[in-house]
């Protein structure tokens, strides 16, 4: 594995996206990393529709109950995977644009642009998501975010940080030596977008130490794999 | 007076951001483009924004590698916040989930 890596480097990261006041992070890590694979498939980075999971995605994990995908008020990466391989995949963003509100479905098949041919869960041990993450492109992961809401630049390391994911987010690489003078050795770090625009954090993106599971991040890592549509 | 042998003597960083919180408020009204329908709601946001100052500076206590301070969400209590920005269901993940196949990770 190389020491240092960023998808964003490669081209396959879209700019970051603002939610707005709506829950629907899931949808937009779920979209994330489905961009990733798409661009990983082809060559071509597109932007994906989220309002379409926001809108058209109800789907539910059947072994929990009220897990149900439900647009403003919240769903999971893996579910909308589920979706989106039974839906036949996602439209483009510009055809099926973000309001940040619960609407009724208007998914037009005949737009499909990027469709998923499988998903998968990626085991907690931070070598594999490292793995993965490189040869498949971008993760959906989920995170703890109460330290997000303060959260302003720099590689975050609480010394203390509930370990219950409560956000979606994307990972796009990760940094060998980025900080921690004050535990007296270089610390390395995974890198996140987020989906709270570019105003929040290092322009939209959020710097997590690795190495113990720091506020769960390790805990819920999905990988999809696009399949080409023509 | 908690501790006689210790006592700091220069000022915490931020403590400097609470006691200028009215001119942080100005600023972040402004940079964010915050504006609030009645003085009542105002004064109410000020609070919150108060209370989410010594909320980032008890964060960059617990995190100090990470810069914590004011941000687009500094009027928004926690509840507020998880409310309308956060929206991952609550998981355990299911048995028959697909796990993905084991990576050489050596050179």
């Amino acid at each position: 594995l190389p020491t240092d890596f960023d998808w964003r480097d490669k081209g396959a990261v879209t700019p970051v996206k603002d939610q707005g006041s709506c829950g629907s992070c899931w949808a937009f890590s779920a979209t994330g990393a489905l961009e990733g694979a798409h661009y990983l498939q082809t060559g071509e980075l597109l932007s994906l529709s989220e309002q379409q999971l926001v809108d058209c995605d109800h789907e539910c994990d059947p072994e929990e109950f009220g897990s149900c995908d439900s647009g403003c008020n919240g769903g999971l990466m893996n579910n909308a995977f589920e979706y989106t391989l039974k839906a036949g995949g996602l439209e483009r963003e510009k055809d099926y644009p973000y309001t940040g509100t619960d609407d009724t479905c208007k998914f037009d098949k005949s737009k499909v642009v990027a469709a998923v041919s499988n998903f998968s869960v990626i085991s907690t041990d931070e070598d594999q998501i490292a793995a993965n993450l490189v040869h498949h492109g971008p993760l959906a992961v989920g995170i703890n975010a109460v330290f997000m809401q303060t959260y302003v630049k720099g590689v975050s390391c609480p010394y203390i940080c509930g370990k219950r994911i409560d956000h979606g987010v994307l990972l796009v690489g990760y940094g060998s030596s980025g900080f921690a003078p004050i535990r007296f050795k270089e610390k390395p770090y995974w890198i996140l977008k987020n989906s709270w625009g570019q105003s929040w954090g290092e322009e939209g993106f959020y710097k997590i130490c690795r190495g113990h599971n720091s506020c769960g991040v390790d805990s819920l890592v999905s990988t999809v794999a696009s399949l080409h549509t023509s | 007076d908690a501790d006689p042998l210790i006592q700091q003597v220069v000022p915490e960083a931020n403590d400097n951001l609470l006691l200028h919180a009215e001119r942080h408020f100005s600023s972040f009204k402004a940079t964010f483009g915050k504006t609030y329908a009645t003085q009542e709601e105002h004064d109410y946001r000020f609070g919150v924004f108060k209370a989410n100052l010594r909320r980032a500076k008890r964060h960059q206590g617990l995190d100090p590698t990470a810069v914590h301070g004011v941000t687009k969400f500094s009027d928004l209590t926690p509840s507020e916040f998880r409310r309308n920005f956060l929206g991952l269901k609550r998981l355990r993940l299911p048995s028959d989930a697909n796990k993905a196949p084991i990576l050489p990770t050596n050179d």
